[in-house]
C-alpha cells in the first residue's frame, strides 16, 4: 500500500486544489510500480492551508497556479520514487524516461509497462543490460508504435536504434548496472519510441529473491 | 501512547525531488506554515514497538483534494474518505494507522472508522467531517479498536510543528519500509509570496497505484 499527504500553506480555491492534486498523482505516484500489485488502500490527501498569505490562486492558467502545480508535482514525484527506490528486496531504482510517443500519458503507459516487466526487473537485478526484455515490455504495452523507430539506451550506452540492436560494449554495461545496485543508486533508462511530442517517465526497482521472501513470510 | 524515540528510529530516505525552481528544505508535512503532526506508538501493530498511529492536523479549515484507489475492493477508510469529500472542501485533520489496512472487513470496517473520526473529532473539537483516515497494513482483520479509540484522546497532546514531529508521523505510517519518506520545498510565486509544500508517503510492497 501507498500513503500520501500533502501540505500546502498556499491560499488556493478548492478547484485549482483538486487540479494540482489530481494532475500531480498521475504524474508521480500512477507512475510507479514495484509488484505490479494495486493495493485496497492506496490514498493521497493534499491539504492547502492558505497560511502563506498569497493572493488566492484561483485561475488555473495563472502564472502562480503553474509555479505551484510544479512544485507540488516535483514534491509528490520526490515521494514516489522513494517508495520505488524502496521497493521490498530491491538494490536499485528503475528510472524510465520514455519519447517520441503520440501524447504523455502514452509515453507514462510505455514506461510503466517496462519499470513492471518481472522479467527487465530481473535482468537489472541480475545485472544483465537485455535490451531484448525492455524492448517487448514496450511493445506489449498496449501504445501502437512502429517497431523500426524503437531506441533503447542504458545509462549513457545506446543498446538499440531504430529497432535494430547495436554491437553496445556488454561488459561496460554490466559494470554500470553492478556499480548501480552496489550503492542503491538510480538505473536510467532511456526508451524511444518514434517522433510524436509524448513524453513521460516511471519508476520502479529490480526484482530480487528477497522480495519473494519478504512476501512468503509478511501477510497482507 | 509513546513517543519514545527508540520507536521512531529508522533511516530517512534519499532527497529523489527532481532539480526546479524551487529550494528543498526540511520540515516533511511541517514545514508549510499552519500545520502540526505527531506519530506515537499505540500497540495497532501485530509485533514490534515501531511508530503506529500518525495525525496530521491544520490550524484552520484546510482545502482538500484526494485521489484514491480503483481497486474495487477498497479499504473503508478510503471510502470514508470519499463520502466525506463528496460533502466538503475543507477539513482539519487526517489521521492514519500501520497494522491493519481495515479492508475487506464490510459494514463492521466502515462503522469502526466511523467511530475513529468521532473519537478523533472530539478529542481536537472539531466535527467528524473535518477528518479524513487512511489505514495501512493487513488486509481482512479488524483493526484492534480496543487499542485504537483509547489511543486517540492522547493524540492531541503530542502534535507540534517542528521536523521531529513530522518525521515522528513519517515513520508511524510505514510498515515493510526500510526508510521514513518526506521532503519539503519553498517556491517563490510570480507576486513576490513565498509558499512552502511538504509531504510524507510509505510504501515499499503492494505497489502499483492506480488512484483517481
Amino acid at each position: 500500500t501507498m500513503l500520501g499527504v500533502v501540505t500546502c500553506d498556499a491560499a488556493v480555491s478548492p478547484e485549482v486544489w483538486t487540479g494540482i492534486v489530481k494532475r500531480a498523482s498521475v504524474a508521480s505516484f500512477n507512475s510507479i510500480t514495484v509488484d505490479g500489485d494495486t493495493s485496497t488502500n492506496d490514498c493521497v490527501i493534499g491539504l492547502a492551508s492558505g497560511a502563506a498569505g498569497n493572493a488566492p490562486i484561483t485561475d488555473p492558467a495563472s502564472k502562480d497556479a503553474q509555479l505551484l502545480d510544479a512544485a507540488v508535482t516535483a514534491l509528490m514525484q520526490g515521494l514516489a520514487k522513494s517508495i520505488a527506490w524502496d521497493g521490498e528486496g530491491a538494490t536499485c531504482l528503475l528510472e524510465i524516461e520514455v519519447t517520441g510517443a503520440a501524447s504523455d500519458a502514452d509515453a507514462r503507459v510505455i514506461a510503466r509497462s517496462v519499470a513492471g516487466s518481472s522479467l527487465a526487473k530481473s535482468a537489472f537485478f541480475g545485472h544483465d543490460p537485455n535490451w531484448g526484455r525492455i524492448a517487448a515490455a514496450a511493445g506489449y504495452s498496449g501504445i501502437i508504435f512502429d517497431q523500426a523507430e524503437l531506441g533503447v539506451r542504458l545509462g549513457s550506452m545506446t543498446l538499440m536504434k531504430d529497432g535494430q540492436p547495436l554491437a553496445f560494449d556488454k561488459a561496460a554495461a554490466n559494470k554500470y548496472l553492478k556499480d548501480t545496485c552496489a550503492v542503491h543508486g538510480t538505473v536510467q533508462v532511456f526508451v524511444t519510441v518514434g517522433k510524436g511530442p509524448g513524453k513521460g517517465m516511471a519508476w520502479g526497482c529490480d526484482l530480487s529473491y528477497d522480495y519473494v521472501k519478504i512476501n512468503a513470510e509478511y501477510t497482507t | 501512547v509513546s513517543t519514545d524515540a527508540e520507536s521512531f528510529v529508522i533511516p530517512a530516505a534519499p532527497d529523489l525531488i527532481p532539480d526546479g525552481a524551487w529550494t528543498k528544505v526540511e520540515g516533511g508535512v511541517c514545514a508549510a506554515k499552519g500545520f502540526k503532526a505527531t506519530g506515537v506508538y499505540a500497540g495497532l501493530r501485530a509485533s514490534g514497538k515501531k511508530g503506529d498511529l500518525a495525525l496530521v492536523v491544520a490550524d484552520a479549515p484546510a482545502v482538500v483534494a484526494g485521489t484514491f484507489t480503483q481497486n474495487v475492493m477498497c479499504a473503508a477508510p478510503v471510502l470514508y474518505c470519499k463520502d466525506v469529500l463528496k460533502r466538503r472542501k475543507t477539513v482539519r485533520a487526517v489521521m492514519t494507522n500501520a497494522g491493519q489496512a481495515n479492508a475487506a472487513t464490510g459494514t463492521q470496517g466502515y462503522e469502526d472508522s466511523v467511530a475513529c473520526a468521532a473519537a478523533l473529532a472530539a478529542a481536537l473539537g472539531v466535527e467528524a467531517d473535518d477528518v479524513l483516515l487512511q489505514s495501512t497494513g493487513v488486509i481482512g482483520r479488524r483493526m484492534k479498536m480496543e487499542a485504537f479509540l483509547p489511543a486517540i484522546p492522547q493524540l492531541p497532546a503530542s502534535l507540534g510543528a517542528t521536523t521531529a514531529d513530522a518525521h515522528r508521523a513519517a515513520v508511524a505510517i510505514t510498515t515493510t519500509d526500510l526508510v521514513s519518506k518526506e521532503a519539503a520545498l519553498r517556491v517563490q510565486l510570480s507576486s513576490g509570496a513565498t509558499v512552502t509544500v511538504g509531504g510524507m508517503c510509505k510504501g515499499s510492497g503492494m505497489i502499483h497505484p492506480n488512484m483517481a
